[in-house]
């Protein structure tokens, strides 16, 4: 474990227990899709296909319920609580989980690195935690709703993508036949979906003006 | 696990 690797896991952490922290606080869940909820829950519940097989450490296997759990517990909240789902933007965050999972589950059965049902899984998690940010990103744009805690939450979640990138170089130099492409492409695509919307973001930081995305 | 495996990762 590289220290980029585990501030990439912290941010990440705390990207999902800042959301469900507040959601659960603030009874209100206002500028947060759903559809990217549901779309991590879906990419930690197959990528971690392996929890009960293959154990790698304490930490590994503590940090993947944590994900699990906190994942679905958004997503519980955005759909049952009676308070939460009041304050949830409907009307506006009305894109098709269908068009991301499909074509991700078609690239997963076709590159991945072993056909089996775990490796296809895998492959397909990576893929669909690329585009899962797609959802949050258009309802971010409809909405113009930056507030902090979406603002946060991104903040965190573009953080966590880039300490990855300094892990992935940094294990590709020091460890032996440590290449990934599938990981490191897929990985690449969803910095740069980060990278987009961080332009902006601290475009209009430094501006001082309210976050307005193009459209 | 294989020491230079991605799957260690989360």
């Amino acid at each position: 474990m590289n220290i980029f690797r585990l501030a990439g896991d912290m941010t990440h952490l705390m990207s999902v227990l800042v959301l469900l922290l507040k959601i659960h606080t603030i009874k209100s869940c206002a500028g947060i899709s759903l559809k990217t909820q549901e779309l991590y829950a879906l990419v930690f519940a197959t990528r971690y296909l392996d929890i009960f097989t293959d154990f790698i450490s304490v930490y590994n296997t503590i940090m993947k319920l944590i994900f699990l759990g906190s994942s679905f517990s958004i997503v519980w909240y955005m759909r049952r609580h009676k308070l939460v789902r009041r304050s949830y933007d409907k009307e506006q965050d009305t894109f098709r989980h269908f068009f991301l999972v499909l074509p991700c589950l078609l690239l997963a059965l076709v590159m991945n690195e072993k056909f089996t049902f775990k490796e296809v899984m895998w492959a397909f998690s990576l893929y669909l935690e690329a585009v899962a940010i797609l959802p949050q990103l258009v309802l971010l744009q409809r909405t113009k709703n930056i507030d902090n805690l979406t603002g946060q939450y991104v903040f965190l979640l573009g953080a966590y993508r880039a300490f990855y990138i300094f892990n992935w170089i940094y294990r590709y130099f020091t460890e032996p036949h440590y290449v990934h492409w599938i990981t490191w492409i897929s990985g690449l695509v969803q910095t740069l979906l980060y990278a987009d919307f961080f332009y902006y973001y601290f475009n209009s930081w430094k501006n001082n003006v309210k976050l307005h995305l193009p459209a | 696990a294989d020491e230079s495996s991605a799957k260690d990762e989360l």
